[in-house]
C-alpha cells in the first residue's frame, strides 16, 4: 500500500459516499444516469468474487464489503425506492454497447484464461467505461447538479490517482499491471473534458452546465 | 477450482 493508492481509494469511497448520501437526503436521483450505477455494480460483483477465497488484508475485504454494498444500495435507491424521480428519458446510452464488447475482450485479452480472472479482466475493461451513460446523460441535459459534479470528480480523481499509484508500484517494487494500466487510463481520459469544466466552472461558484 | 492470479488492489 502507497500513499497515491489510499487517496485512491478514500477518493473512490468519498465518491461513492457522495452520491448514495445525495440520492437518500434529497430523495431524488435526478441528473444521476442508473445505467452507470447497474455497470459500477456490476464492476464490483465480477471483481471481488474471491473476497471470501483471497484474504488479502482486514482493509481490502472491508472496503470491497463497503463498496459493494453501497453499489446495490444506490441502484436499489435508484430504481426502487425513488424510481419516481429516476430520468429514463436522458438515461438512454444502450449498455449492451459497452457489456457486450468489454466481455469479448476480456476472453481475447486476459492474464490467465480461467473463469476468476476472465471475469476480473472484464471488470477492469468495464469500470473504463461504465462512466460514458453518466457522461451521455449530462450532455443530453446540458447540465449536472453541482453535487453530481463533485461525485464525478471524486470519482475520477481516483482512477487517476492510482495511474500514479501505478507509477510507484513500477520504480519501488518492479510491479506493473499492464491491463490494469492501460484500462485505467482509458477512463482517466475520459473525464478529462469534465475535469476541465469541473475546475474552470464548479471551483469558480459557477453551475456546471455543458456548452449546448 | 477458479485459479486466476491474486490482485491485492481494489
Amino acid at each position: 500500500m502507497n500513499i497515491f493508492r489510499l487517496l485512491g481509494d478514500l477518493s473512490h469511497l468519498l465518491a461513492i459516499i457522495i452520491l448514495l448520501l445525495k440520492i437518500w437526503r434529497t430523495r431524488s436521483c435526478a441528473g444521476v444516469s442508473g445505467k452507470s450505477q447497474i455497470l459500477f455494480a456490476l464492476v464490483f460483483t465480477t471483481r471481488y468474487l474471491d473476497l471470501f477465497t483471497n484474504f488479502i488484508s482486514m482493509y481490502n475485504s472491508a472496503m470491497k464489503l463497503i463498496y459493494l454494498v453501497c453499489s446495490y444500495a444506490t441502484v436499489f435507491l435508484m430504481y426502487f425506492k425513488f424510481k419516481a424521480t429516476y430520468d429514463s428519458n436522458h438515461d438512454t446510452f444502450r449498455m449492451e454497447f459497452l457489456v457486450v464488447p468489454v466481455g469479448g475482450l476480456a476472453f481475447l485479452v486476459n492474464h490467465d484464461f480461467t473463469p476468476l480472472e476472465i471475469l476480473w479482466t472484464f471488470s477492469i475493461y468495464l469500470e473504463a467505461v461504465a462512466i460514458l451513460p453518466q457522461l451521455f446523460m449530462i450532455s443530453k441535459t446540458g447540465e449536472a447538479e453541482t453535487i453530481t459534479s463533485h461525485y464525478l470528480f471524486a470519482l475520477g480523481s481516483y482512477r487517476a490517482l492510482y495511474i500514479v499509484n501505478w507509477v510507484f508500484r513500477f520504480y519501488t517494487e518492479g510491479f506493473f499491471d499492464l491491463i490494469a494500466i492501460v484500462a485505467g487510463c482509458v477512463q482517466t481520459i475520459l473525464y478529462c473534458d469534465f475535469f476541465y469544466l469541473y475546475i474552470t466552472k464548479v471551483l469558480k461558484g459557477k453551475q456546471l452546465t455543458l456548452p449546448a | 477450482g477458479w485459479k486466476g492470479t491474486t490482485h491485492d488492489e481494489l
